[in-house]
């Protein structure tokens, strides 16, 4: 599989990357996706074992990463899914597309709205992964907390205007979100002049 | 510290973290 010029521009047309760096990122994808299958297309063994150092092992938010990567649902992620995902974590992409790929990494159960359970899902698998304890008083007034200030309607879960109005206020919720490495991508990957196809 | 879920959630979840893509180049 190689990326032809057509290709690369059209890239950068659909994402916040120049043409030179979609070709930076292809020398990281084309790393990650031959780390395990060589077969030029990330699995997800692929991307944990980048994330983690670990190929094997469950990991929730992995996997809703891993499925909104893969947009086209076939269990790969594709040289274009990439860039497409990883555009929206450039310092430059808008608020607006952070705080909705936010919204689909939380509404785990894909309903259109982060339910009560699907957050304390997520907090619980937390406390798992870092061996926190916490009791089941606590956790739930810390959900209480959370909905008493984020689900304005008190319909028990959240909707998508209301989790603008919340990111809104809470902005560091975001943090995660943008990626500075992603503004210095072909410093990064020099190696892409070799194969570089354009001159930006 | 976290009396916010989404603040817990988005500070301790490694898997939500991609810069590690990046730091194993």
């Amino acid at each position: 599989r190689t990326c032809q010029h057509a290709d690369l521009e059209r890239l950068a047309r659909e994402s916040q990357f120049s043409v030179n760096e979609v070709e930076a990122l292809y020398e990281l994808f084309k790393k990650l996706s031959c780390s395990i299958i060589d077969d030029g297309l990330i699995h997800k063994e692929e991307l944990r074992l980048a994330l983690f150092q670990a190929p094997y092992g469950e990991n929730l938010f992995l996997d809703r990463v891993f499925d909104l990567f893969d947009e086209k649902k076939n269990g790969v992620i594709e040289f274009e899914e990439f860039i497409h995902a990883l555009s929206v974590f450039h310092p430059y992409a808008s608020i607006q597309e952070k705080t909705d790929f936010a919204f689909r990494l939380y509404d785990l159960r894909q309903t259109g709205f982060i339910e009560r359970e699907e957050v304390q899902q997520m907090v619980s698998a937390i406390l798992l992964e870092s061996d926190m304890m916490l009791s089941d008083e606590l956790l739930t007034m810390i959900i209480d907390k959370t909905f008493a200030d984020a689900d304005s309607d008190k319909d028990g879960k959240i909707s998508k205007d209301e989790w603008n109005v919340y990111v809104h206020k809470h902005p560091s919720l975001l943090k995660n979100m943008t990626l500075p490495y992603l503004k210095d991508v072909t410093t990064a990957f020099p190696s892409f002049i070799f194969n570089t196809e354009v001159e930006d | 510290k976290f009396f916010n879920a989404f603040e817990f959630i988005s500070s301790m979840s490694s898997g939500f973290d991609l810069s590690s893509l990046f730091e194993s180049k």
